[in-house]
């Protein structure tokens, strides 16, 4: 029943459960943690590998010798202007203050997303499970469709795009300068596990916008009592201010971060708790209020805090995120780093769901309908351009200029090699 | 991943195959053939999930036939664990009494059953 156990599989077992543990590329030739594969952690989680059998290119370097003999970036730009024998790189890169965007991030981050058409036997075809090898091999995340590293377009008809879209349209030389380094379950505890995944060289690499968002496993978990497993202010301050100082030592000079705070998550249960689970909407037998009692009852709910009938429960889990959330900015308001500048920005979905509600929907459509938890496609979207208007009228110097070569860009290197 | 998850996964699929054979009007045996049908080859789905009809697609017909609910075939066949806590987890409501009388017929059901008695797999 072990597939691994058959001899001939042991090996490349042992790789995807390395991959899978280290939160780094499958298939990565030269091992600079940028791939040509999709998952497993390949270009669908960080910026595509261009020369897979060179360690010294990989996108958000700076380029090497202004790229004029190879893309050593990846951003699709090099060679030279035959008119005037000026490098492209240089003519339209320089001083254009390029930035990578990383985020340190959970399932929400990585948008975990079951699709609906798995369960929904009146509608299921040959074509429901044409993306389930793909979905388990990115641990049923969409990274590439979410709201802080997306580059494919919105599967959701929305036109709000991610943040490393706007990021690379303001500048096109940021092509493939992204990197999701997220993960299921993660949170300000065990970030330290895996946050070695990140690859930013200090003296070699372009600066990076790096986004912590731990936005629910400090308070989220499975036990009957998610209390006491609660992630505690003075634990948050000091796990956050460990991964802070992992970070001012590999984060090249100029970088910015920016803390992402918790939500309060009892508008799951308000807004669900009397929906149909997909599960139950062919014979209206169960809702999500069902669907959450039985997660919690075999102690496998992702978050037994918020997703409960027990309504003091629920506040206290919004009121120990909301500690966790001022422990947050407690740091960035105190705190100060050598190579990053440090900020802090409320989760405020409250605003997501008003904004919403504007354009006709209803809460429960921001949410995923197969786990009931994550904040889907929409949501991310949504949350994403709010964190884009916020830093651009609070910290504008976070997102660097607009670069007036963008169309110059295009008209010679087109899509730059895509994604 | 634990066993909590085990018991997940069984009522999901279960669900789904009983859901199948009511909208396409079918048996259950076909319902499971379809659900397998529409799974890609890629990384044995495929095959593994002929494997898992084939060793459990008879007990399963034989439960569903007798009008029992997903919750209470992945107890009876024990993807669901049997321990003080767990044995009251289901998904689908059902008033308590019947809960207990209705388990303890499937495990009948399947005691009589044919089938080779199967070692849960993780």
């Amino acid at each position: 029943s072990n597939i691994c156990s058959l001899p001939f599989l042991a090996k490349i077992c042992q790789k995807i459960e390395l991959s899978v543990k280290k939160s780094v590329p499958f298939k990565d030739v030269d091992s600079d943690k940028h791939s040509v594969f999709p998952t497993l952690r390949g270009y669908h989680w960080r910026g595509r590998d261009c020369n897979d059998s060179d360690k010294t290119v990989y996108p958000g370097r700076r380029p090497d010798n202004w790229d004029v003999h190879q893309d050593s970036n990846c951003n699709g730009i090099w060679g030279i202007d035959p008119k005037d024998g000026i490098p492209y790189e240089k003519k339209f890169c320089e001083g254009s203050q390029p930035r990578g965007i990383i985020l340190l991030g959970d399932s929400a981050g990585a948008h975990f997303h079951i699709p609906p058409e798995w369960l929904t036997a009146s509608q299921m075809s040959l074509k429901s499970f044409f993306n389930l090898p793909s979905a388990l091999t990115d641990e049923l995340n969409w990274p590439q469709l979410s709201g802080v590293t997306g580059f494919l377009d919105s599967t959701s008809g929305i036109e709000e795009k991610s943040i490393y879209h706007r990021l690379r349209k303001r500048n096109h030389c940021n092509h493939r300068d992204y990197q999701s380094i997220s993960r299921n379950g993660a949170s300000s505890r065990n970030l330290k596990n895996f946050i070695e995944s990140l690859s930013r060289n200090q003296a070699l690499d372009q600066p990076a916008i790096v986004i912590y968002a731990m936005i629910g496993n400090d308070v989220c978990n499975g036990k009957t009592d998610p209390v006491p497993e609660m992630t505690t202010p003075e634990q948050m301050y000091s796990n956050v201010m460990q991964t802070l100082k992992h970070l001012n030592s590999q984060l090249p000079n100029g970088s910015h971060v920016i803390l992402y705070g918790l939500p309060d998550g009892t508008f799951l249960w308000d807004s669900l708790h009397n929906q149909y689970h997909p599960l139950g909407q062919l014979n209206k037998d169960v809702t999500y209020a069902h669907f959450f009692s039985f997660l919690s009852c075999l102690q496998v709910s992702p978050c037994n805090g918020w997703m409960s009938s027990n309504k003091t429960l629920r506040t206290l889990t919004s009121q120990r995120a909301e500690q966790l959330s001022n422990t947050l900015k407690k740091i960035a308001t105190t705190e100060t780093f050598t190579n990053f500048n440090l900020f802090y920005m409320d989760f405020a979905f409250h605003e997501i769901i008003e904004e919403w509600q504007k354009r006709g929907g209803q809460p429960w459509q921001l949410i995923e309908p197969v786990d009931g938890f994550h904040p889907n496609e929409v949501a991310s979207l949504l949350l994403a351009d709010r964190v884009w208007k916020k830093i651009q009228t609070q910290w504008p110097q976070v997102l660097g200029r607009e670069n007036p070569f963008n169309s110059q860009i295009e008209e010679v290197f087109g899509d730059q090699g895509g994604h | 991943y634990s066993e909590g998850h085990d018991c997940v996964g069984c009522v999901v699929v279960v669900s789904v195959i009983e859901q199948l054979a009511e909208v396409h009007n079918s048996s259950v045996q076909e319902a499971m053939e379809r659900l397998c049908s529409y799974l890609p080859e890629k990384l044995f789905l495929k095959a593994t999930c002929y494997y898992l009809v084939q060793m459990f697609g008879s007990d399963i017909i034989k439960l569903l036939g007798e009008a029992m609910n997903a919750d209470v075939v992945c107890h009876a066949l024990e993807f669901c664990k049997q321990d003080g806590i767990q044995s009251q987890c289901h998904l689908y409501p059902l008033p308590q009494e019947a809960w207990k009388f209705t388990l303890e017929k499937a495990k009948r059901i399947l005691k009589r059953s044919s089938t080779v008695k199967y070692h849960r797999s993780g």
